[in-house]
């Protein structure tokens, strides 16, 4: 473990209680993509298939539960809360993201990490994480005002890969000297979609203006 | 699989 990705890691965690905070304070999901949610519960449950045959560390089960715990969650909140699941934009969630899940999968079965079943599920996994915030983005643009914490969650989301980003860095030079194809490429377009809401989020920051993002 | 496959990542 390295400060990078525990930062990472701790960033990915404060992204969800922050949406949590905002589903449960507010009683409403306006601005939240169910597309997106839906695309991480499927990350998390396809990454973490290994969460009972494989063992890392207290830390790592304990993360894991809580990532598929907390999705699975905001899920919920969002499809079946009687109060919340009004507001939910389901007119302005218009991305088609089954066709994200198709070609991840399809992708994960021509190049995929290992020719074996977890190995696939965890490749898709990867690569459906990458794309998983499109839909997400796409509401943002029609949405007409961004609140502060839909904002900060979308942000902290983003920013959580960029420290992964630092975390292979480090992992390469220290003790793995070989580059991890799939993880790092597509960590790196996860991170370059983010690219344009960065530099919104960063100019409302310091202008104090609303977050708006051109359509 | 060999070890620092980053499957001990999250």
């Amino acid at each position: 473990m390295n400060v990078f990705r525990l930062a990472g890691d701790m960033t990915h965690l404060l992204s969800i209680v922050v949406l949590l905070l905002k589903i449960r304070t507010t009683k409403s999901c306006a601005g939240i993509s169910l597309k997106t949610q839906e695309l991480y519960v499927l990350v998390f449950l396809t990454r973490y298939l290994d969460l009972f045959t494989r063992y890392f560390s207290v830390y790592n089960v304990l993360m894991k539960l809580i990532f598929i715990g907390t999705s699975v969650a905001i899920f919920w909140y969002m499809r079946y809360h009687k109060v919340v699941k009004q507001t939910y934009s389901k007119d302005l969630d218009s991305f088609r993201h089954y066709h994200l899940i198709l070609g991840c999968f399809l992708m994960a079965l021509l190049i995929p990490f290992d020719f074996s079943v977890t190995e696939v599920l965890w490749t898709f996994s990867i690569y459906l994480e990458a794309v998983a915030i499109l839909p997400q983005l796409v509401l943002l643009q029609k949405s007409r005002n961004i609140d502060n914490l839909t904002g900060n969650y979308v942000f902290l989301l983003g920013a959580y890969r960029a420290l992964y980003l630092l975390n292979w860095i480090y992992r390469f030079f220290t003790e793995i000297h070989k580059i991890r194809w799939i993880p790092w490429i597509s960590g790196l377009v996860q991170t370059a979609l983010y690219a344009d809401f960065f530099y919104y989020y960063i100019q409302s920051w310091r202008k104090h203006e609303e977050l708006k993002l051109p359509a | 699989l060999p070890e620092g496959e980053l499957h001990d990542e999250l």
